[in-house]
């Protein structure tokens, strides 16, 4: 059975989709076999790995209206082992059009059952990119995870977030998942030219500990030059830090994984 | 009359909240009555504007489903002539709220035109403070808004979601707000080191022309220390680029309106 992980924090821009791609890569350099699901009306996972627009021709907003199954719309990427279901805008109308079903919260998690058994459990990781806030996509998210990875911006306003993240959380676990674990939460852009940086990852240990992953992501500009050219930043430069980071981060993790 | 501009971008930490508190509080300090209503349930706005969550007995949320007034719930902040309606996580449970109310989009409209004329048209300017998403609340600001400031983080992904930004503005022209207009796009957090930087700025300047603001925000280190101290980056570091910067911006706004 594949290890279903979402990326989410409703606090805008602190790296969900730059993480859900790269840890993704990473992972599938490894060996293992890995499916991103864009569950971003922006798309942003989409484009970041290379599918263009206008080839988007069936999308996540078919799979939760169960229109599609997963096996028959994902995606190669240039990543070997790496495939996607792409999003597009779609979705912004999933809300109202599930409006009255009550099931309504497990959509993905009756897909991805689903795709399990028609891929004849294929793939070992499942890796969920969240769009930027705590509705009817990212409660789909938390109700198919089996855990959750913050990522959370060396910044002040991203520790402002995090107590409501995690208040969501127990919410979730209450009524839906009860299962679901917060796997790490990942430190990203930090710039160790600034004290801001330094403090907001020491306020972030002293308050979770351990659920802090030991690997940090530095802000590295051939992070963010990679998705316009539609590749991973491991493929874009491999030697630069941002590349190291995240390899580094795809080891703790797996390392994580394979002892629990 | 007050000028009334929403802060808008679905695509999350471009500075939607950075630039309503900053342009805010340079606007302030020209001598202009501003009001910021905070209308995202992460509360950002207020808080970097002082207002601890503790002392948010009402909120937003109390003027949107109409059970208080915006003169009575308003608060100060440390700026001369710049008040706040804060906002709290109620917000998240707006849309469920309104879900059967077929006013739900006009409520920030109908809440404004009310103050109005309870502060006999005392405020100059109402800056309104969106969550990164296209959802009922940012529906409510661009229903209320004279006009739209849409901040633009020179990356890849930001110019992604803009032509998406675009097509719903059209959308809530054609139905909401038919005088809504685009008062000008901001290119923020400006890396002068990085190619990215400047070929975003580019290929937005080549896109919208004269749209886009002659000031550019740079990439400000004290900018984002500002707020763990709940003052704008004019109070906490006059001299910074950052809040230079900003207060070029608040004089091009402030022309542009004048002259309109
Ligand atoms: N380590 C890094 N160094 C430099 N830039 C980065 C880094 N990580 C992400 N970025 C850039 O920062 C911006 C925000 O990252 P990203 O889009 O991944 O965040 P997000 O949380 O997915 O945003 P949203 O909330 O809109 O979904 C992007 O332009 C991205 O390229
Ligand atoms: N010019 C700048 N220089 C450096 N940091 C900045 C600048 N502008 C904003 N920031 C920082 O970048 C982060 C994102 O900015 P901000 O929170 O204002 O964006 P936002 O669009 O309001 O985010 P959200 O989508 O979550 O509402 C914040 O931590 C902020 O302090
Ligand atoms: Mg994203
Ligand atoms: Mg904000």
């Amino acid at each position: 059975k594949a290890k279903i992980f979402a990326f989410a924090n409703q606090k805008g821009g602190v790296g969900k989709t730059t993480t859900a791609i790269n840890l993704g890569c990473a992972i599938a350099g490894a060996g293992e076999k890995v499916l991103i699901i864009d569950l971003d009306p922006q798309g942003n996972a989409s484009t970041g790995l290379g599918i263009n627009k206008d080839d988007r021709k069936f999308s996540t907003y078919d799979i939760l209206t169960r229109e599609q199954t997963i096996v028959d719309i994902k995606y190669k990427t240039l990543v070997q082992n790496l495939d996607i279901v792409p999003s597009t805008l779609d979705l912004l109308g999933l809300e109202a059009v599930l409006a009255e079903d009550n099931e309504k919260s497990y959509k993905l998690k009756l897909a991805v059952e689903e795709f399990e058994v028609q891929s004849k459990n294929e793939y070992d990781y499942i890796l969920i990119d969240c769009p930027p806030s705590l509705n009817l996509l990212t409660i789909n998210a938390l109700a198919a995870a089996d855990a959750l990875i913050v990522p959370l911006q060396c910044e002040f306003y991203a520790l402002e977030g995090l107590g409501q993240l995690l208040e969501t959380v127990e919410h979730v676990r209450a009524t839906l998942n009860k299962d679901l674990l917060i796997h790490g939460v990942l430190l990203t852009m930090f710039d160790e030219r600034n004290n801001l940086s330094g403090q907001v990852a020491k306020d972030v240990r002293d308050f979770l500990g351990d659920k802090v992953y030991k690997t940090v992501i530095p802000r590295n500009v051939r992070v963010s030059e990679a998705p316009s050219y539609g590749k991973p930043v491991i493929l874009y430069d491999y030697k630069c830090q941002g590349s190291q980071a995240y390899m580094n981060l795809a080891a703790e993790v797996l390392k994580k994984d394979k002892i629990a």
